[in-house]
């Protein structure tokens, strides 16, 4: 996957709704 | 199973819509299924009258996503008593919309020589889920955040066995697209997207557990009325 911001904002997505 | 298999994609069996002793003998049984970026409406036509028919019209009533017969219904030869045909009907989705309820419901009118039948029968939302359904990562993100989570609709997919891989491709051969994949806290999060025949987007987050059969789908989508029909989808989909 590119390093555009896009995985690092898809990683603090999952992390926030797993441990919300 | 059936004609659709060859996609991937889900197609219901065919259920009775019509039975013969409401119909003066035409009995209709059906299904719907997309095929090659096409819908279908596959319908079986049985005399069980005791004479033979011809003469066949098929018309729908407005309907929530604009489904209308795309071809006359081609029934070459007269039935004979006791004979079934078998017919595949091309749908498109350019005819006259008017929300049902449910919002799948399809009123149809079938004439023949003897008289015009009416029935209803609900459709799988799933053939309205189109091939380029894959949403931009950076449009998926930012859509995602701009719908209020108050409007978001969770729903329990129980007893589902398949882990994320083979739900991942479950879902693809419905049009279903991951667009990313995420592991967090012992789950995995799956983003997914889709487009109904009418533009209108729907995102969802699958989560699944390795250790629990029970996924929790959450589905946002600026058309809140679909998302509920769009869970019960992913359930019949991830199913069959």
């Amino acid at each position: 996957e590119l390093d555009d911001g896009l995985d690092e904002a898809f990683s603090r997505l999952a992390e926030c709704r797993a441990n919300p | 199973g059936g004609v659709g298999m060859a996609t991937g994609a889900y197609v219901p069996s065919k259920a009775v819509w019509l039975p013969a002793m409401k119909a003066k003998g035409l009995e209709i049984s059906g299904t719907f299924a997309r095929r090659g970026g096409a819908i279908h409406m596959d319908v079986s036509l049985t005399n069980k009258a005791m004479s033979v028919m011809t003469d066949f019209a098929i018309q729908f009533n407005k309907n929530s996503f604009g489904l209308a017969p795309a071809a006359p219904l081609q029934v070459l030869t007269p039935l004979s008593p006791n004979q079934t045909v078998e017919v595949s009907l091309p749908l498109s989705t350019n005819g006259p919309v008017m929300k049902m309820e449910p919002l799948n419901n399809l009123q149809v009118a079938v004439k023949n020589n003897i008289d015009v039948f009416y029935f209803s029968c609900q459709y799988p939302i799933s053939m309205l889920f189109v091939e380029d359904g894959r949403m931009d990562r950076q449009l998926f993100l930012g859509t995602w955040k701009d719908i209020p989570s108050d409007s978001e609709t969770q729903f329990q997919i129980k007893d589902c066995h398949l882990s994320a891989d083979a739900v991942c491709n479950k879902l693809q051969g419905s049009n279903v697209f991951t667009v990313a994949r995420r592991t967090a806290d012992a789950q995995e999060l799956l983003y997914l997207s889709l487009k109904l025949t009418n533009s209108i987007w729907v995102l969802a987050e699958l989560r699944v557990q390795s250790a629990n059969p029970n996924h929790t789908l959450s589905v946002r989508c600026r058309a809140p009325e679909v998302s509920q029909y769009v869970c019960q989808s992913f359930e019949l989909i991830l199913r069959n």
